[in-house]
């Protein structure tokens, strides 16, 4: 019986290292780009498809399950240091569908669809039931918290004067009532000492970003706040090599290619830790 | 007790090429 038409592409393993490698570089080219929220580490792969590529190479088409880390998406620490956000501190999960070209050994993105998606309340509940779950970042106690904690980092702080850059993640913590809240900041031109007007303060040329962490506790006619900051040293930006003209990479929408991208090797690591403050 | 014909005892158990392995949990 004739042998029935041949695909126009193959399909290896997903646990096979040609595609190992691939999903690799993919989730690489993820945090290389990722400007907001965390760095996030390959799971699993769902799904492989190779296509010849005229006239040279061939693109793996790939479905990959990505988690969180607890690494915000500026934070230079190498991915391998990156704890994966654990069930009970409500994970979160991504799903992305990636084109790789691999022409000559070398690995380049295509194209990235990326979206995720935090785990359930059941599933957090199952594991620990009394645990906090994520509330919505521009949840009020969430915003104060964040303004309140800045506010004192700034105030305990005498060098630059910080300003939010996002705030990443937020929980509302029944027992003892309380707001735990990650941020990123970014260094200004301002003082602390010499601020009139936040407003106007411009983020430094060569950016300097800091990721901060606290907790803001209601107390009996008052409130107090903890916040832990970890500045991380100025970058050498260097711009990422792109996938060759011919190809732009088409970033997913979550992807913001405005900026340069560190590159890898030029990471220096978190200099400044701050905190915590009462 | 005849061996059912055709079912290899386990030995030629072949893993399906996906999903591949977890590597650190499912949600």
């Amino acid at each position: 019986v004739p042998a029935g038409p041949r695909l126009p592409y193959r399909e290896p393993a997903c646990d096979d290292l040609e595609t190992e490698q691939a999903a690799l570089a993919a989730v690489d080219y993820i945090n290389q780009n990722l400007r907001h929220g965390y760095k996030h580490t390959l799971n699993q792969i769902d799904k492989v498809r190779v296509w010849q590529r005229r006239p040279f190479g061939e693109v793996y088409h790939l479905e990959l399950d990505t988690l969180e880390t607890q690494c915000h998406a500026r934070d230079p620490t190498p991915l391998a240091n990156c704890s994966v956000r654990q069930v009970f501190q409500h994970a979160v999960e991504g799903d992305c569908e990636m084109h790789v070209l691999k022409q000559d050994d070398r690995l380049s993105v295509l194209f990235a669809k990326c979206d995720s998606t935090p785990d359930s309340r059941e599933d957090v509940r199952k594991v620990c039931p009394q645990c906090p779950l994520m509330a919505p970042l521009n949840d009020t106690k969430v915003v104060h918290a964040a303004d309140a904690a800045l506010a004192a980092f700034n105030a305990q702080n005498n060098g630059s004067y910080f300003k939010l850059l996002e705030i990443s993640r937020g929980q509302l913590v029944p027992l003892p009532a309380s707001t735990y809240v990650e941020f990123a900041v970014a260094a200004t031109d301002c003082v602390t000492t010499g601020v009139t007007d936040p407003a106007n303060c411009k983020l430094l040329a060569e950016k300097q970003y800091g990721f901060c962490k606290a907790t803001l506790t209601e107390k009996l006619g008052g409130e107090e706040v903890a916040v832990t900051c970890t500045i991380f040293q100025t970058q050498p930006v260097a711009l990422q090599p792109q996938p060759d003209a011919a190809n732009p990479a088409s970033p997913p929408p979550a992807l913001d290619q405005a900026a340069p991208v560190p590159s890898a090797a030029g990471l220096a690591a978190a200099a400044l830790v701050v905190g915590p403050k009462v | 007790k005849g061996a059912q014909p055709g079912i290899a005892g386990g030995a030629g158990l072949v893993p399906p090429p996906c999903p591949g392995r977890i590597r650190h949990f499912k949600i």
